[in-house]
């Protein structure tokens, strides 16, 4: 890219050639502030109780990663690659260190089975209090793991709606200025495929998704449409989304 | 409706460029405040060592409780190349931290803290916009009865 100016070419060719010590440190130095960046953007929608220091040192060992195994010479734009790499470092770290309760997620699998099998019988999606009576737990709590699996980003849609961008696929991405037609088509016909099974949901379900995924707007501003708190629309969001997968899935 | 999710869309990336630059900005800002405070003999660490410090600062969210959206993926970066900002950008101020004259030091900081002043003022006009069209579509749905 314009910049990689002729200094920073040379400092990735040297560090290449001979893992050259000095080189290696300024190359994180000079790319660091990506870290920050992605570790802002990570935190925002992580618990307070997380320290935003801690989301940085992981972040770092991404971006050294990244480094390491970076090969300037196919071209590719490193920025892009390495706030990938960083946001996976950080997003592995934090799971390793089961910053979301073992608990939770053993408590998400169960919630979706639960919710496949009375939306089964009910022939609809269940309300909070029979989802709550079938899994032998109180609402209060139910409600409590279906607002967590929306804030921490374990039950979500953008593994679908755009698969480009999960983690997962950090290590191939390219500057990708522009999607090849066959990409074009696979995402137009998930979000085909996605919107019929949002027509079919409940009214409430469907329109949570559609706000928060389809217009881009915040959990307040969905909050206000619907006259519910906040913490209210994580636990729909959840809801809705285990709901629409059993759909998909069907 | 179609109007208003489309300048909705345009605001918001606009906003998500102006951020990834403002967080940039302040990135090499706060390594060259490192560096000055270490020649001064404030800092005995090395900058490298102390790193995870000086890039976490002003990262909290502050005063609310609730985010404002759930752990999303990341914009796309901007195109990079074209603007000031690039040129300011472009400086490889961060390559040459121990050998520039303390003076070339001040240079290259006054520049990068007046984009930043700039770029976090247009973002925060930017934000406003995103912030009044998002009511408006949420008003859009709830008169529908949502
Ligand atoms: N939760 C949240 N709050 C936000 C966000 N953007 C701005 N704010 C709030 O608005 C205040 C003013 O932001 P600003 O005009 O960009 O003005 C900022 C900006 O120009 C600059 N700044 C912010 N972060 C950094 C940083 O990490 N390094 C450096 N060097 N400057 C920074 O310092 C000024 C004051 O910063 P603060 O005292 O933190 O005060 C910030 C912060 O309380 C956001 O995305 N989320
Ligand atoms: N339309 C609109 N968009 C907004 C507003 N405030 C923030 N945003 C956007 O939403 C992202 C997340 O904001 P956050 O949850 O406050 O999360 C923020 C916040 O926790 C922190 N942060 C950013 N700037 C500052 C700052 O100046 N001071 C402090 N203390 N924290 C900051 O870093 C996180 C990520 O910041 P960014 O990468 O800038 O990404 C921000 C920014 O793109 C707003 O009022 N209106």
């Amino acid at each position: 890219g314009p910049e990689r100016t002729d200094e920073i070419g040379a400092l990735w060719a040297r560090f290449k050639a001979t893992g050259d010590e000095t080189a290696r440190e300024k190359l994180i130095i000079h790319y660091s502030p990506l870290v920050k960046f992605v570790a802002g953007r990570v935190g925002a929608g992580l618990p307070r109780s997380v320290d935003p220091g801690d989301l940085v040192s992981y972040g770092i060992f991404g971006l050294i990663d990244a480094i390491d195994k970076f090969e300037p010479e196919r071209g590719f734009k490193f920025e892009t690659y390495a706030i990938n790499r960083i946001k996976g470092a950080i997003l592995d770290e934090l799971r390793a260190l089961d910053w979301v309760p073992r608990s939770v997620r053993a408590k998400a699998r169960e919630i979706e089975r639960s919710m496949a099998e009375l939306e089964h019988r009910l022939q609809r999606t269940p309300t909070d209090e029979e989802l709550a009576r079938h899994m032998g737990m109180p609402v209060e709590e139910l409600q409590d793991v279906l607002g967590k699996l929306s804030m921490v980003g374990l039950v979500g849609l953008d593994d679908l709606l755009d698969p480009e961008s999960s983690t997962t696929r950090g290590d191939m991405i390219a500057d990708r200025t522009e999607p090849s037609p066959e990409e074009n088509y696979q995402k137009e016909e998930t979000r085909r495929v996605l919107a019929e099974a949002l027509n079919k949901l409940p009214d409430r379900e469907r329109l949570v998704l559609t706000l928060y995924y389809f217009e881009g707007l915040t959990l307040a501003e969905i909050g206000e449409v619907l006259g519910v708190t906040e913490s209210r629309v994580c636990q729909l969001h959840a809801k809705s989304v285990l709901s629409l997968r059993n759909r998909l899935s069907e | 409706l179609e109007q208003l999710r489309a300048r909705k869309a345009l605001a918001s990336e606009v906003e998500n460029e102006l951020s990834y630059y403002r967080r940039v900005l302040h990135g090499r800002i706060d390594l060259i405040r490192f560096e000055q405070r270490r020649r001064r003999g404030e800092e005995t660490r090395r900058l490298i060592d102390a790193l995870p410090e000086i890039l976490s600062e002003q990262l909290g969210r502050g005063g609310s409780e609730m985010p404002r959206t759930f752990v999303t993926d990341l914009p796309p970066l901007p195109d990079t190349g074209r603007r000031d900002i690039d040129h300011i950008l472009s400086d490889e101020v961060l390559l040459r931290l121990d050998e520039m004259s303390d003076e070339r030091l001040q240079v290259s900081l006054d520049a990068l803290l007046a984009m930043e002043r700039e770029v976090s003022e247009s973002r925060r006009r930017v934000q406003q916009v995103e912030d009044r069209l998002g009511e408006a579509l949420a008003e859009r749905y709830r008169s529908v009865g949502a």
